[in-house]
């Protein structure tokens, strides 16, 4: 059998124009 | 005192029951090894993702030339039989400390890079790369990126810590065997979308994370999204 796994990570930072 | 009949029919019913309890002994056991095997795979892929998962949340971002400011994170395809894989993740790491500083001013280094990707001639494996002993910078927009990464992951600097060796693997239509692991990245809004608002409206117009946009400021949010599929 096999178990699918999912992840998720997000990394945030200003930008200015 | 029972018949022969009577004795033979109890044979039967007790020598059935017999077998019943054995099925049902070999399908327990046989559940418990499944549980065992599901609880396994679920612990080897969470150890992963959470490494992935502190990797990419305390990633560097530089500015080396004005205006231009590059978060450390990265898929570099790999092409298995004309068939392109996004199977490696680059993420600038560094001791840890890297998003306490952003944007800094430099380059990133070849030694503060990890990289997360299937193992080499086993893709069972998902190694986490380091590259201590390497030199030199990286940097993560240049054209010679991924070419970068690909000669460092060769190379002897590499050092591999396996996460996990229950990867399952997919076969390529020529036969080669791959790593079922893959990243995405979405970038919320995406580079070209700041690019494209030079004027202070359409700025402030930009679908920045969380809301969070002002006349010259605005949050950006690299999103990782890491599948796989484990053995039981």
């Amino acid at each position: 059998g096999s178990l699918p796994l999912f992840g998720s990570a997000s990394r945030r930072y200003l930008v200015e124009r | 005192a029972f018949t022969l009949l009577e004795l033979m029919i109890a044979l039967t019913v007790t020598s059935g029951l017999v077998v019943i309890l054995g099925g049902i002994m070999t399908a327990s056991a046989t559940a418990q090894r499944h549980t065992e095997g599901v609880a396994t795979a679920i612990s080897h892929g969470e150890t992963a993702l959470r490494r992935v998962r502190t990797a990419v949340g305390s990633a560097g971002v530089y500015e080396v030339s004005a205006g231009q400011r590059i978060c450390g994170i990265a898929v570099v395809p790999t092409t298995v039989e004309s068939t392109t894989l996004p199977d490696t993740l680059v993420v600038w790491t560094g001791d840890g400390s890297l998003a306490d500083g952003d944007p800094l001013e430099r380059l990133p280094l070849a030694s503060e890079l990890t990289v997360f990707a299937p193992g080499v001639g086993d893709a069972h494996r998902i190694d986490e790369i380091s590259f201590p002993s390497a030199t030199g910078e990286v940097d993560f927009a240049a054209a010679d990126f991924a070419a970068t990464i690909r000669a460092l992951v060769a190379s002897a600097d590499a050092v591999r810590t396996r996460l996990t060796d229950r990867l399952r693997r997919a076969e390529m239509p020529a036969g080669t065997m791959v790593g079922a692991l893959r990243f995405q990245i979405i970038a919320q809004p995406t580079d070209a979308e700041i690019a494209a608002a030079t004027d202070e409206a359409s700025w402030t117009a930009l679908n920045w994370a969380g809301g969070f946009g002002g006349s010259s400021t605005g949050l950006q949010e690299i999103s990782v999204t890491t599948e796989l599929q484990l053995h039981l």
